[in-house]
């Protein structure tokens, strides 16, 4: 499970403090399906950045499993997310020069147990899934905008890990194609326990969550709990 | 008003050719507040791509007040985008070193009659009215994907241009803003008589339009007038 205390993000600009996360207390149990919700600024990403380890915060603890992951290491923070978490970033963060089958493959490849040929078969699979098999063999550049993302969700989804940390999934697809990766994503939440905490607009996330976390100004406006 | 006749796009890639935009015959009358809808990778992006001349289809022709621009040199067509075209791109692509601020005056430059305070002035109003104004000097890695966004509209409607072509510009927004800028921008459509040609997913945008062009694998599916 996931423990945070008192955590805030502040970015000095010039003479202005800018509080992307202002002094946040908020747990989450294992096999949670929960999204961050709120306007466009309110501190989503910020807040998702944190759990993942991927940005230091000004202030506040992070436990994750009774780690506190802010005291970490930089390798020990490494080693926590390739072997614990998947991450979906916001803009998709692909790799550039690999094709869309080698940028999932490649998650893969940091987690060193599987052979060559049972890795081929599980990107294969996960492709099927998100309907994008047939576009293996191109690049970042030589893909749709929704295209793309997809590539992104089937890189953390073909981990299997702990926990997924999923900023904005949906935002450039198709209500049908949206609505399948949700489903899958719902079914590994179920099937395999894994934890997914989204940051959406989108209101087919809000509604399939089991809670929302409402935020606003970097603080938590309302929670709900369905 | 623009007129589409044959038009076809194919990406070679090894032995597949990948029929991005396959034989398309569409007009747009000068004004129209219209949307290509459709599922990802069916061919939407392609095709605002060639009428903002930003990539050289396979085939047909695009007559732009009667001029074919697939027949213009790359410094007309530069002019073309220049003094006709304001573009919103599915992924930004945002000047990283330069400011929010900066970014949007960027457009105005290129249109050399004001002065650099008529300038200042034009872009503090639109950022205002897309509530970006208290970022204007956070360069694009130092803002939201929502804010990143905002200023990618703001610079395409700063200019006041005859056409602009707006790729997907709500995604990533929340539901209040995406409404308020859908509300601006048809607000500059009736007042200005503005053409806005958009590519979406979003079912807000395709409510609002007044002509719905459905793709569907490079294709045109169905055209809804409403
Ligand atoms: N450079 C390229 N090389 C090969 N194929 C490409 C290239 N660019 C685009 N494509 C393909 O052309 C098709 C249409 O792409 P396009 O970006 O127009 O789709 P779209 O409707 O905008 O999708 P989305 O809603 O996901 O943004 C896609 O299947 C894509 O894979
Ligand atoms: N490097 C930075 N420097 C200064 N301010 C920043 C930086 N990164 C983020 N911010 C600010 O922190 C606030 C929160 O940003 P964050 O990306 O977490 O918002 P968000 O809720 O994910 O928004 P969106 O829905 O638009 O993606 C924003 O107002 C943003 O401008
Ligand atoms: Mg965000
Ligand atoms: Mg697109």
């Amino acid at each position: 499970n996931i423990i945070i205390k008192n955590l805030s993000k502040e970015y000095v600009m010039g003479k202005v403090i800018v509080k992307a996360v202002n002094n946040i207390d908020l747990d989450f149990e294992k096999g949670e399906f929960t999204v961050l919700a709120g306007p466009s600024g309110s501190g989503k990403t910020t807040v998702l950045n944190a759990i993942g380890g991927m940005d230091d915060p000004t202030n506040g603890k992070i436990l994750v499993d009774n780690v506190n992951i802010c005291e970490l290491s930089n390798s020990e923070i490494s080693d926590f997310r390739k072997d614990k978490l998947g991450f979906i970033f916001q803009q998709y963060n692909l790799i550039p020069v690999l094709t869309a089958f080698e940028n999932i493959r490649f998650s893969l490849d940091i987690m060193k147990k599987l052979s060559k040929k049972e890795k081929a078969i599980k990107v294969e699979q996960i492709m099927e899934e998100m309907d994008i098999l047939e576009y293996k063999k191109h690049r970042p550049d030589e893909l749709s905008g929704g295209q793309q993302q997809r590539v992104a969700v089937a890189r953390a989804l073909v981990k299997d890990p702990e926990i997924i940390l999923a900023d904005e999934p949906t935002a450039n697809l198709d209500s049908k194609t949206g609505e399948t990766i949700l489903q899958l994503m719902k079914r590994m939440n179920v099937e395999k326990n894994i934890t997914f905490i989204f940051s959406s607009h989108d209101k087919r996330i809000i509604e399939f969550a089991k809670r929302v976390v409402w935020l606003e100004d970097g603080k938590i406006k309302n929670i709900e709990n369905r």
